[in-house]
């Protein structure tokens, strides 16, 4: 149904 | 040194009590302009950013750049044990290892102090872009927390979707389907009660519920929480805290496979 995206795929690292 | 005195230092447990469903440990970030935290959860879905202003401390000191590592489960431990009305002073030296909790009663007639060793915590910082938000929500923090703890009873996950006419939370699973709509009310007397939204174009997405309740922890700072949601971008669930600075809570949305 729904997959969870990861926080990471939109904030980079610094 | 570092210095940080807050005379409600029940500011600082409901800060903890908000974040410590997500995070085990974090590193707080201490400079002239006050304590910053920003960390994921351990599943890298969701992200807290915490920045408390040094002025709205009543003393800070800070003579030099310090992170604190710490476990939050035991500062959990610490500050379970300062009393409601407590202020609380929090000490470290230059390159310490560990952080003293000093908490003095309104009467002055009791101080307590409570040492808690530092960790080295190996924390990655994330940039997070300017964005251009479609639609920002306003709404009262308990009604918020309501809905997402009603509709969290039907399916794991929560729609959330706003347009002019107003902001909607669905919810469906096994046993059905349930829906919230609010409409923008606006309430001169009592602001805190008021739902307002600033729309530049409708918006729907949806989120984990078991976050959503996670970040509804942090309801007792603030009478209000700021959703901001862009199409494809993490929600923002914002917590001003009075006086203080603000808690915020990014969370990634779920796609349809």
């Amino acid at each position: 149904m729904y997959q969870q995206q990861s926080i990471r795929s939109f904030f980079k690292p610094r | 040194m570092f210095e940080a005195r807050l005379v409600n230092s029940s500011t600082f447990r409901k800060v903890l009590d908000a974040i410590k469903d997500l995070l085990n440990e974090a590193s707080f970030d201490c400079s002239e302009n006050g304590i910053q935290l920003q960390a994921m959860d351990s599943s890298h879905v969701s992200l807290v950013s915490l920045n408390l202003k040094s002025d709205g401390f009543d003393k800070f000191r800070c003579d030099r750049n310090l992170t604190m590592g710490m476990n939050l489960t035991s500062l959990g431990k610490v500050f379970k044990c300062s009393g409601a009305d407590d202020t609380v002073t929090m000490k470290a030296q230059d390159y310490a290892d560990t952080v003293t909790f000093m908490f003095e009663s309104k009467k002055q007639d009791k101080i307590s102090d409570y040492e808690m060793k530092l960790m080295n915590l190996d924390q990655e910082h994330l940039g997070i872009p300017d964005t251009e938000f479609s639609c920002i929500i306003k709404m009262p923090s308990i009604e918020f927390a309501r809905i997402i703890r009603d509709l969290s009873q039907f399916g794991e996950s929560i729609v959330i979707s706003c347009t002019k006419e107003g902001v909607k939370f669905s919810a469906q699973g096994d046993i059905g389907t349930g829906n919230v709509k609010l409409a923008q009310t606006h309430n001169f007397d009592k602001e805190e009660e008021s739902v307002t939204i600033d729309l530049q174009e409708p918006v729907a997405l949806t989120f984990a519920c078991q976050y959503l309740n996670s970040f509804t922890k942090a309801t007792p700072l603030s009478n209000q929480v700021k959703l901001s949601m862009c199409e494809n971008v993490p929600l923002v669930v914002e917590y001003q805290i009075p006086e203080l600075g603000h808690l915020r809570f990014y969370l990634a949305p779920k796609i349809e496979e």
